[in-house]
């Protein structure tokens, strides 16, 4: 499992902010399985790969987070 | 390219806008000028027109604001997000705003956000487009800084707009008014929704430049390459690609692979050992791998080691046998060794005395499967460089199955 390390680090907030914004990802606040909550992310965060033409690990990489901190348009990239 | 949700789309031709306040960042004719500018790109592929107006409810509001701004997404500071814009529909609907605490600027620089750039952007999403994951796009999502002067519209933005909108259409009546400063309008002419005493409306022309047939016995190019087995020919901002793979022939605009390059190139080569392509305009050259331009340039064309008289250059061509460049000015060429990256001795000479046939300036050249090709106007000319043979002469589009 492309799994996220488990200490929150400021990067990790600032791509679960970046993926709520952009690509409709909804944390479940009151989840019992962290893991859950962690899969839902890798999955957005693979969406939002996909999108850049960046490699589809779901891994918050250093790549991806660079593209996430690159000046860019408010609008959402992926709506439901 | 992408639309929103049920595809929302303004449900007549005539759209206005208003402008409701400026950036303290650039003068306020500036800023008019970059939306008007940045409202042209989508007229001009549309049958859409824009209208300003200067009081009351416009179709799009624009607006600059910082942080909470009375909407859902409240802006961030500096950097992050630059601007947002609604799609088509009634209110919020097609409103842009702005974040006032980023340096916007006229023209694009490193340290700030070209208004006009961002400005095209939003519109984009005013007028019903989502977001491309088309690098090169306009509606691509990341902030590109790029050469605004002469800046078409990605393909993919116009295939997007006209899917919402159409083509626009031929003879799209421009009003009475061409975009030159604002004259006065007797009231007849007037839109009935604004009294006499505020000030005539500006209405987008439409006319992008067309790309020329390819069957056109008359066509010339600006520059041609070879990249990565393909053959690019160029001619003002427009590319005509040849696939050793497809029979068709693929029409691109360079911003479509290089957006902050220049169109109207006077020479490129490939060195294909370094999968390198350099680009001339006037006395500046670029140097790109894929679509990447190489950091540090443009350069001067002197680094090369052309002397300050030569301003510009007619053609360049790689000789993949001999690892030599050759680059043609008026009726001389000199030799640039690229593996000690310095140009030759002995050189300019006259062409005439070495290259077999070819007695006048040279356009364009390139070299394929040996044979090295140099273009005259709407002639080329073949030629083998190991027999110094004229092999055959023919024209210049004969690569495009004319």
């Amino acid at each position: 499992f492309p799994v996220l390390p488990e200490n929150e680090n400021e990067d990790t907030q600032f791509a679960k902010k970046y993926l709520e914004n952009f690509y409709d990802f909804k944390e479940e606040k009151n989840s019992l399985f962290k893991s859950k909550n962690l899969n839902h992310m890798a999955d957005k965060i693979r969406e939002m790969q996909s999108f850049f033409g960046l490699e589809v690990t779901g891994e918050l990489n250093h790549k991806t987070l660079d593209m996430m901190k690159q000046a860019r348009c408010g609008i959402p990239d992926i709506r439901s | 390219y992408s639309t929103f949700p049920r595809s929302p789309t303004w449900k007549k031709e005539d759209v206005t806008y208003r402008i409701l306040n400026y950036t303290p960042d650039m003068l306020q004719a500036d800023v008019e000028e970059a939306i008007a500018k940045a409202f042209q790109l989508w007229s001009s592929v549309t049958p859409l027109r824009f209208t300003r107006v200067y009081s009351g409810q416009a179709d799009i509001m624009i607006s600059f604001a910082s942080g909470f701004h009375g909407d859902f997404y409240s802006f961030d500071g500096p950097g992050g997000t630059l601007a947002h814009a609604y799609p088509p529909g009634s209110g919020i609907g097609g409103d842009a705003h702005f974040d006032e605490d980023e340096n916007w600027t006229k023209f694009p620089t490193y340290s700030g956000y070209n208004l006009f750039l961002v400005a095209a952007h939003e519109l984009g999403h005013s007028l019903g487009l989502g977001h491309s994951n088309v690098f090169g796009a306009l509606m691509y999502p990341i902030y590109m800084a790029r050469d605004i002067r002469d800046y078409q519209l990605h393909q993919d933005d116009i295939n997007g707009i006209q899917a919402l909108y159409g083509s626009p259409r031929e003879s799209s009546p421009t009003k009475a008014f061409p975009p030159q400063e604002p004259t006065e309008m007797t009231p007849a002419e007037a839109p009935t929704e604004m009294s006499p005493q505020e000030k005539p409306t500006r209405t987008t022309p439409s006319k992008p430049p067309s790309r020329p047939e390819d069957c056109d016995p008359r066509l010339t190019f600006d520059a041609i390459t070879t990249l990565r087995g393909e053959i690019l020919f160029f001619k003002g901002s427009y590319v005509w690609r040849k696939s050793p793979y497809f029979s068709e022939i693929e029409h691109d605009t360079i911003s479509s692979f290089w957006p902050s390059l220049i169109a109207g190139f006077d020479a490129a080569y490939e060195v294909d050992k370094k999968d390198r392509v350099l680009f001339f305009k006037d006395d500046q050259y670029w140097a790109v791998s894929g679509y990447t331009i190489d950091t540090g340039f443009p350069k001067p064309i002197q680094n090369l080691g052309f002397p300050t008289s030569v301003r510009k250059i007619d053609a360049a061509v790689h000789d993949q046998n001999t690892k030599k460049t050759y680059f043609f000015v008026g009726n001389k060429y000199w030799s640039f060794n690229e593996n000690t990256q310095s140009m030759e001795r002995g050189y300019p000479r006259k062409i005439s005395a070495d290259f077999q046939g070819i007695g006048h300036k040279v356009d364009a050249a390139f070299q394929k499967n040996g044979y090295f090709y140099f273009f005259h106007g709407s002639n080329q000319y073949e030629v083998d460089m190991k027999k110094q043979k004229l092999i055959r002469i023919m024209k210049a589009n004969s690569w495009f199955n004319c």
